[in-house]
C-alpha cells in the first residue's frame, strides 16, 4: 500500500544520518505522486503537500523517535481532517415539504440515488415524493417510475411539462398528498451549458430547496474540480453524494471537491440496488485515497 | 507556448500542469517531460508550431497504435459489442453509431437490447431505435441477456442486417459475476455469427481519471477490446488517460461522443485530440 511505501521512503531518507528538512521535502514528492495517481486535483495536491510539509517541519518531526511514522500519520490526519466530519444532516422545512434537489453531470447516478434516498427517508419514518424533472433523456421518466415503485414511493411528473413547471407544481402536489419531503430528479447536464445551468437556478428560485445535493461519480478525474466549482458557484450546493464507491477508483475527486467547495460529502453510493446508500466516513475515504 | 519563450524548469512546470489536469497521469507526463528536456532544455522556442508539432508527433504515435478504423465483417452482419461501466454513455453512443451506419452510410442496422437489468434500459434504447428508424430486438426486463443476443443474431441473419450493435448493462470491472456475464454474451455472439463480435468497444467517459486503466485492463481480459468510444468530450475533461491506455494496451480510440443527440459522434482524430490538450 502507499502508506507502507511512504513509510519505507521516509525510513530510507532518514537512514542516511537523520531526517532533514530536505529529506522531508523529497519524501513529499512521493505523497504528491500518490495523490495525483489517486485523481486528486493538481492544485489541491500542491496545497496539501505544502501544508503537510510545513507541519512536519514545524512539529520538529526530524527530532522525534520515529520520524517516518510521524510523517505518515500527519499525512493521514491532514487528509482525514480535510475530508470533514461525518454529516448526514438534511435541513428540515419549517413551513411545508422539505425540498431536496439532485444535480450533477450526465450519468453520475442521480436517478438511482433519488430512489436510494427515498428509501432511506422512508425507513426514517418520512413520506417522500419523487419528482421526475428530466424530460429530455429517453426513458428517464419511466426509469424513475420503476425506481419509485421498487421502493414504494410515489412519483410525480407531468408528461409534456417543462422541468421548472414540474418542480414547482410538485410542491403543491406534495402538500395535497401529505408528503413531507420532495426529491427533485433533474437531468444530467454540463456545467458549461449556460441554458441548462440557468434552468437549475430557476428551479432553485421557485422551489427553494432545503438541500441541494451534487451527485458525483467516484471515478472522476481532474475535471471534478471544474464541474463541482461551477455547480457550487451557481447554486450554493449543500452537500455532495459520491456514487459508485463499490468500484476500485481511489476517489481523489472526493478530496478535490471538498477542498475546492468546502461542502460536506454526506452520503456514498455503494451499488445499484436501492439499499446501497451509506453515510460518508472521512477516515475510510482518507485510507482509500492514500491506498 | 510562444516565440522566444525559454524552455526552462518553470515552463516545464506549466506543461506538467496542463498534462496532469488533462488526466494524462503522472507516469506518461514524466516521460513526455523527460523527452522535452532532452530535446529542448534551455533553448528558446523559435517556432511554437514546431514545438507543439514535436509534442503532437510524440503523442500521436501512441494514439494511432491499433488503428482508428472500424473493422467490418467480410460477409454477413458486422457485429459490434458495446460495454463499459455504469453511466459512461453506452446506450447513447450506440444510438450515435446506429445513426452513423443507418442514416449516413445507408447500412441496415439492428440493435440488440441486452441490458435487461437496469430500470427502463430497454425503453431507452427502443426510443432511439424509433427516432433513428432502425430495427431492434428486445425482450422483457429481467430476461437473460444471452438470450436477447441469441435472438438478435438470428434476426440479423434472417433480415439481412448489415450492422448489429449489442447494448449491455453497465457493470464495474470489479464485479466478477457481471464480467462473467459479459463473457457469456460474447460467446453467444461468436457461436451464432462467424467472426463475431467483429468490434468490441469499451465506452469510456472522458471525465474518468486513472481508474480508466483498471477498467480497460479487466474488460480486456474478459472480452478482447478492439477499440474505445470516448464519450462526453464536449465537456471540459480532456480524456488524456487514453494516451496511457494506448501505450499500455495498444487499444485505439475509434470514436468520440460530443453531446447527447445521435448526431454528436465523430471519428477519433489524434491531431485534434492533442491540440485540445496543448492549445
Ligand atoms: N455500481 C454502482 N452503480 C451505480 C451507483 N449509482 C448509480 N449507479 C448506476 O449508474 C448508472 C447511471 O445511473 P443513473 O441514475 O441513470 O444516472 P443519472 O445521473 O440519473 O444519469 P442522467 O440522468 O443521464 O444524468 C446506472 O447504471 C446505475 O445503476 C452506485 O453507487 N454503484
Ligand atoms: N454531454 C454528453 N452527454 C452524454 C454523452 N454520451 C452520453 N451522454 C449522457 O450520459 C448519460 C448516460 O448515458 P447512457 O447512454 O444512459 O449511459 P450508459 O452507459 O448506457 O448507462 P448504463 O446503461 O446505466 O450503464 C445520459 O444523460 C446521456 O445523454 C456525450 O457524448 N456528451
Ligand atoms: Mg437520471
Ligand atoms: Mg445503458
Amino acid at each position: 500500500t502507499i502508506t507502507k511505501s511512504l513509510q519505507s521512503t521516509f525510513d530510507k531518507l532518514g537512514r542516511r544520518g537523520r531526517l532533514t528538512e530536505k529529506s522531508i521535502r523529497d519524501g513529499m514528492r512521493e505523497v504528491r505522486t500518490a495523490l495525483l495517481s489517486a485523481d486528486v486535483h493538481f492544485d489541491v495536491v500542491k496545497e496539501f503537500t505544502r501544508k503537510v510539509t510545513d507541519r512536519a517541519i514545524g512539529e520538529n518531526v526530524i527530532k522525534t523517535v520515529a520520524p517516518s511514522e510521524q510523517i505518515v500519520k500527519i499525512v493521514h490526519d491532514e487528509l482525514e481532517a480535510l475530508m470533514g466530519p461525518t454529516d448526514t444532516s438534511i435541513r428540515e422545512n419549517a413551513s411545508g415539504p422539505t425540498v431536496i434537489m439532485m444535480v450533477g453531470l450526465q450519468g453520475s447516478g442521480k436517478t438511482t440515488t433519488c430512489g436510494k434516498l427515498a428509501q432511506y427517508l422512508v425507513r426514517k419514518g418520512h413520506r417522500p415524493l419523487l419528482v421526475a424533472a428530466d424530460v429530455k433523456r429517453p426513458g428517464a421518466i419511466d426509469q424513475l417510475e420503476i425506481v419509485g415503485e421498487s421502493v414504494g414511493v410515489d412519483v410525480f411528473t407531468i408528461r409534456g411539462g417543462s422541468p421548472t413547471a414540474i418542480c414547482r407544481k410538485s410542491i403543491r402536489h406534495a402538500t395535497q398528498n401529505e408528503k413531507d419531503i420532495v426529491i427533485l430528479d433533474t437531468a444530467g447536464r454540463l456545467h458549461i451549458d449556460e441554458t441548462l445551468m440557468v434552468e437549475l437556478v430557476e428551479i432553485q428560485r421557485s422551489t427553494k430547496p432545503q438541500e441541494i445535493f451534487l451527485v458525483c461519480d467516484a471515478m472522476t478525474g481532474q475535471d471534478a474540480v471544474k464541474s463541482a466549482k461551477e455547480f457550487d458557484q451557481r447554486l450554493a450546493v449543500d452537500g455532495v453524494i459520491l456514487t459508485k464507491m463499490d468500484g476500485d477508483a481511489r476517489g481523489g475527486a472526493a478530496l478535490s471537491i471538498r477542498a475546492i467547495t468546502g461542502k460536506p460529502i454526506k452520503f456514498v453510493g455503494t451499488g445499484e440496488k436501492m439499499d446501497r446508500l451509506e453515510e460518508f466516513h472521512p477516515d475510510r475515504m482518507a485510507g482509500r485515497i492514500l491506498g | 507556448v510562444r516565440i522566444g519563450r525559454r524552455v526552462d524548469e518553470s515552463f516545464l512546470e506549466e506543461l506538467e500542469e496542463a498534462m496532469i489536469t488533462a488526466d494524462m497521469g503522472v507516469q506518461t507526463t514524466q516521460e513526455l517531460l523527460e523527452h522535452l528536456r532532452e530535446a529542448y532544455m534551455d533553448r528558446e522556442i523559435e517556432d511554437p508550431k514546431a514545438f507543439l508539432g514535436y509534442i503532437s508527433n510524440y503523442l500521436e504515435q501512441h494514439l494511432r497504435r491499433g488503428g482508428n478504423e472500424l473493422i467490418t465483417a467480410p460477409s454477413g452482419p458486422t457485429v459490434i459489442l458495446v460495454c463499459g461501466v455504469n453511466g459512461c454513455g453506452k446506450t447513447t453512443s450506440i444510438a450515435k453509431l446506429a445513426y452513423h451506419f443507418h442514416r449516413v452510410e445507408n447500412r441496415k442496422v439492428l440493435l440488440a437490447a441486452s441490458d435487461t437489468f437496469r430500470a427502463a434500459a430497454v425503453e431507452q434504447l427502443d426510443v432511439w431505435a424509433q427516432r433513428i428508424g432502425c430495427d431492434i430486438v428486445k425482450h422483457k426486463s429481467g430476461a437473460d441477456p444471452g438470450a436477447v443476443a441469441y435472438d438478435a443474431c438470428a434476426a440479423a441473419k434472417a433480415r439481412g442486417s448489415e450492422v448489429m450493435i449489442v447494448d449491455t448493462a453497465g457493470r464495474l470491472h470489479t464485479q466478477t459475476g457481471l464480467m462473467k456475464e459479459l463473457e457469456k454474451i460474447r460467446r453467444v455472439l461468436a457461436k451464432q455469427i462467424e467472426g463475431a463480435p467483429h468490434e468490441t468497444l469499451l465506452v469510456l467517459d472522458a471525465t474518468t481519471g486513472q481508474n480508466a486503466l483498471a477498467q480497460v485492463d479487466l474488460f480486456h481480459q474478459s472480452v478482447p477490446l478492439s477499440g474505445l468510444f470516448l464519450s462526453k468530450l464536449d465537456g471540459t475533461a480532456k480524456g488524456g488517460v487514453v494516451i496511457s491506455i494506448n501505450r499500455q494496451f495498444e487499444i485505439p480510440v475509434k470514436f468520440i461522443g460530443l453531446g447527447e443527440s445521435y448526431e454528436d459522434i465523430q471519428p477519433f482524430s489524434p491531431d485534434d485530440f492533442v491540440h485540445a490538450i496543448f492549445g
